[in-house]
């Protein structure tokens, strides 16, 4: 028996929206820990690693450890029908090929119920190990997601590279190039509006900037984006969802042949 | 010049 209570609703139908356009279907695994998924693009480039930790829920029921397939595609047709002040339920009886997902309204006048078949999904889980980046970016999302945008108009990958003059993002194309340089910025009214570079050495890396714009989708979810890079990793890419947990967006880089 | 790499070349299965 499985039945997760999520009194901020929203916070659900952001996470899909966020991962649904890099992954068409994904293992959803629950836990004591909590709420989880790891799932890879079709071509192997971009990993989306979630996890709500089980704290963040006002009910968190999970009886054992249960993985359930879904269409992340179908999964956001069924959340796009919840109201964003609704609270979100999902349920699973053990050994069920369904999951239902129950939207409450606020004031409880509405309870609706949607059931969603579930599918076998042959999904190949990579460990990944803690690592020593050596350079975190911390930045507004939205100054991150306009930056990925605006070089996309330009070329097709990215080189960020961070020294101790800041982080800088760097695209090339057949109409020209374009360099973005962000400094640190702690001098700021609110928190959220930081750019915060911890660097223990230089790192340049080159990166497919189609993938980067989708990871952008998650922007919505967090006013902050954290970037870790080191030589020859994928780069992280990670959104906080609420004080609950984290959408982690990996991705490897290009390689100099 | 360069190439995509793939995540298989960093992280192994678990």
């Amino acid at each position: 028996m499985l039945e997760l209570r999520l009194v901020q609703g929203s916070l659900l139908k952001k996470v899909l929206e966020a991962i649904k356009e890099l992954v068409t279907d994904a293992n959803f695994d629950c836990s004591a820990t909590g709420f989880s998924l790891q799932a890879m693009d079709s071509s192997h480039v971009a990993l989306v690693a979630l996890l709500l930790r089980s704290e963040g829920f006002e009910h968190y029921r999970c009886d054992r450890n249960l993985s359930m397939g879904m269409n992340l595609n179908n999964v956001s047709k069924m959340l796009r029908c919840a109201g964003n002040d609704d609270i979100i339920t999902l349920k699973a009886d053990d050994g069920s090929d369904t999951v239902t997902f129950m939207f409450e309204s606020p004031n409880q006048d509405k309870i609706a119920d949607f059931e969603m078949k579930l599918m076998d999904i042959d999904s190949e889980h990579l460990g990944i190990p803690e690592a020593e980046y050596h350079a975190i970016v911390k930045m507004p999302s939205a100054e991150f997601a306009r930056i990925c945008k605006d070089l996309s108009s330009i070329g097709d990958t990215v080189v960020i590279s961070v020294t101790k003059e800041g982080v800088k993002f760097s695209t090339r194309g057949d109409i020209g190039n374009a360099n973005i340089v962000c400094r640190q910025n702690t001098t700021v009214d609110k928190p959220e509006e930081a750019t915060i570079i911890e660097m223990q050495e230089p790192v340049s890396l080159t990166f497919a900037l189609r993938y980067m714009n989708s990871f952008t989708k998650a922007t919505p979810l967090s006013n902050t984006v954290t970037i870790s890079l080191s030589s020859e990793l994928p780069v992280v890419v990670e959104y906080k969802v609420a004080d609950m947990g984290y959408i982690r967006f990996y991705l490897a880089p290009k390689i100099e042949d | 010049k360069s190439s995509q790499g793939r995540l298989e070349s960093f992280f192994k299965p678990s």
